[in-house]
């Protein structure tokens, strides 16, 4: 397997929370079904889902899954998890 | 913290509003220690009605009426369940919560040392607790997740002493992404700016919507004596919280003491690193090493002190683990000469005294500096405020020190994360008078109230401490606050180059780029006037300004600009009548600069003989 193949933690940011009763649990949850293989449970890759004050979330995405989801429409930016430290 | 909000004018009697107890204080960082004196709610009412979070409780946590709130965040599933709480394991998030918001705590002191009465800035503000950071780090994830809550739960105020290794785009940096939506609601984000200085643009949070804070000095500084047999005393700095009570003990240089067991020569024990000391030959000695450590080498070895050579920065010290002093390297080099000339060679280390610092403030050495990485003609950091040898409360799972096993209520820590929650806590402090001031507005105060600072004890200057060191007491009337709002973020990002498709995903405003907003990313309403150009170029920039009259209703402001050589500063109209509050007036500044090489600053003041409303002018070759 080579590195595109290895699950990384992602950010999906999608900016403002949609408008009137849409489920964005479940609007992120389709939106990985439509990129991961049919084999891979979404519920076992999505970490959070971002639904409170604004729209986005994270997940265990391989390199192609997390290019297929930055050409999405309603997708601000995807990239990587870091790690943070303390000042 | 025990002298920070004094040194500032910030005293125990200035006034507070009745709605203090109001205001929730979001911590995002390591947990917090819900036993400390700190976090003591006697006195406080009922928890405040907007609240609307949760309390991750357990049979080790529980809230109370100060700590309001806590969550733990961690997505990665490899932490015990027994540690899955927002109590603190590391001291951070206790120190950082105690210096924004935490109670008054009357003889608070590390073993006596830097000993007063220990309070946060709004001392009868709650706290609501995100533990986001564990013991390897704070991950984008929960980091973002936490944000996605406490904007939900209905905090005042976000405060966020964390950030990156790498300077990252606003939208590729959870920390941006959560700063701009609690803006959108209401809640001003305070951030660290990092610990990357003292090189140029090393700042890692640096968004407009974001408070981003330097850290300075206090007027307390920390000598550890030294004593030699010969009677000689030389002044270094620690802070040496044991008392060896005068006695004098052998003295040794590390040199004299190699572990030849291990394979170790003179050259490698001078240093004094761990596993490269004699044992036998150091065991109830003091050591001298020729560079600074955490005196883990001599501590392992038996040592019952040390003391250091080093050439390094010296303007923040740290508890040990053993008696230890640093001396620069002329003290250093007559102190070793001692050891290696005299027979039978005796010393003692006092404990720490704390003393006047004359200097103070200025921008410590690790604090890092601007310009800013992103948008070079946006002044960042805004401003700095006390984050070196501050005293506060701390953790109790953790010992002082990473090689001792005591335990303490109170610790003394420096950091931009020192400094950042003494922005929070002015920013609240700020908030509970104007509830409904925007989070630009609040920035605002901070920024034109700022004490001045100068760049003689800052080379960097403005890049250093931004507008100048906090004023709190002054930030509750500013008379005029530069007010922005998601619209005005929108524009300027359209100046950064955010293209339309990303920018309506995050405004629910019908707003499009145009020629007028493309590229003027200085023309954001912003309390500062920033303009970089390449070296030895001369630049001319018209910058455009709305100011808000929340001081005097009828008032007129006039402009007082202070321009070096090198600067033109034009502003037009020069004179501002205000009828009413609320009013808000607009005007040009034309800056000419011929730039040179290096940076040149200097500042446009709206007084009207109460408010000084003042606002750095910085012009540099990018």
């Amino acid at each position: 397997h080579g590195s595109s193949d290895k699950r990384q933690v992602y950010i999906i940011y999608m900016g403002n929370l949609p408008k009137g009763k849409v489920s964005t649990t479940s609007l992120h949850t389709s939106m990985l079904h439509e990129v991961l293989p049919s084999s891979t449970v979404g519920s076992e890759v999505l970490l959070y889902s971002y639904h409170r004050s604004f729209n986005g979330f994270a997940a265990k995405l391989t390199e192609d899954e997390a290019a297929k989801l930055r050409e999405k429409d309603g997708v601000v930016s995807v990239f990587r998890s870091q790690k943070k430290q303390l000042h | 913290t025990t002298r920070s909000w004094d040194f500032m004018g910030f005293n125990k009697k200035v006034k507070r509003s009745i709605i203090e107890s109001d205001i929730i204080v979001g911590m995002l960082d390591t947990g917090i220690w819900p036993e400390s004196q700190s976090f003591n709610d006697t006195g406080l009412g009922p928890i405040p009605k907007k609240w609307k979070g949760t309390c991750q409780s357990s049979a080790n946590f529980t809230c109370n009426r100060k700590i309001i709130g806590a969550k733990s965040y961690r997505a990665k599933g490899d932490i015990p369940s027994d540690y899955k709480s927002p109590r603190d394991y590391e001291g951070h998030g206790t120190h950082t919560s105690s210096t924004a918001a935490g109670g008054l705590v009357s003889k608070a002191s590390l073993y006596g040392i830097a000993k007063g009465t220990a309070r946060g800035g709004v001392p009868s503000s709650r706290i609501a607790v995100y533990k986001i950071c564990w013991g390897d780090g704070c991950y984008d994830e929960d980091i973002l997740a936490a944000f996605d809550d406490a904007i939900a739960d209905g905090v005042d105020i976000i405060s966020l002493s964390v950030g990156s290794f790498s300077q990252l785009e606003y939208f590729d940096d959870t920390i941006a992404i959560g700063a701009f939506h609690s803006m959108k609601n209401g809640v001003l984000t305070s951030n660290s700016a990092g610990n990357s200085g003292p090189i140029l643009s090393s700042i890692t949070n640096f968004s407009p919507w974001s408070l981003s804070v330097a850290a300075s000095t206090i007027d307390r500084k920390f000598i550890t004596k030294v004593k030699l047999g010969n009677g000689k005393i030389y002044e270094g700095t620690s802070i040496n919280t044991f008392d060896l009570k005068g006695k004098m003990y052998p003295f040794i240089a590390g040199a004299a003491a190699p572990s030849t067991s291990q394979g170790y020569t003179s050259e490698d024990s001078r240093f004094c690193g761990p596993g490269t000391l004699n044992e036998t030959l150091v065991k109830g000695k003091i050591v001298f090493c020729d560079y600074d450590s955490d005196g883990t080498g001599p501590a392992e070895a038996g040592a019952i002190g040390a003391v250091f050579q080093s050439g390094g920065y010296k303007d923040y010290v740290f508890p040990y683990s053993l008696p230890l002093s640093n001396l620069n390297l002329d003290d250093g080099r007559n102190v070793l000469n001692y050891v290696n000339t005299t027979e039978n060679p005796i010393a003692t280390i006092f404990k720490t005294n704390v003393e006047d610092d004359q200097f103070a403030p200025f921008v410590v050495s690790f604090s890092s500096r601007g310009p800013n990485p992103a948008t070079p003609d946006i002044l960042k950091p805004d401003v700095t405020a006390p984050g070196v040898d501050i005293l506060a409360a701390w953790s109790e799972a953790v010992p002082l020190t990473e090689d001792d096993t005591r335990i303490v209520p109170y610790n003394i820590i420096s950091g931009t994360s020192m400094s950042c929650p003494h922005a929070t806590g002015a920013a609240a402090y700020v908030k509970s008078f104007h509830p409904t001031w925007s989070p630009a507005a609040i920035k605002s105060a901070l920024m034109t109230t700022a004490f001045p600072m100068s760049s003689k004890n800052n080379l960097e200057a403005e890049f250093a401490y931004g507008a100048g060191h906090i004023n709190p007491a002054q930030a509750a009337q500013p008379g005029l606050v530069y007010d922005a709002g998601e619209i005005d973020y929108v524009k300027f990002l359209c100046g950064q180059g955010y293209t339309p498709k990303q920018l309506k995903l995050i405004t629910e405003s019908n707003f499009t780029c145009s020629e007028e907003t493309d590229g003027a990313v200085w023309d954001l309403n912003y309390p500062s006037f920033t303009l970089s150009a390449s070296p030895g170029n001369s630049i001319t920039r018209v910058f455009h300004r709305t100011v808000t009259n929340v001081g005097s209703p009828v008032s007129t402001y006039k402009a007082v600009v202070n321009a070096p050589p090198g600067l033109i500063i034009q502003v037009q109209p020069s004179v501002l009548s205000f009828k009413s509050l609320g009013q808000k007036l607009t005007f040009v500044v034309t800056v000419g600069a011929e730039i040179g090489n290096s940076m040149i600053s200097g500042s446009l003041i709206w007084d009207d003989g109460v408010h000084q409303v003042r606002s750095p002018i910085v012009a540099y070759a990018s």
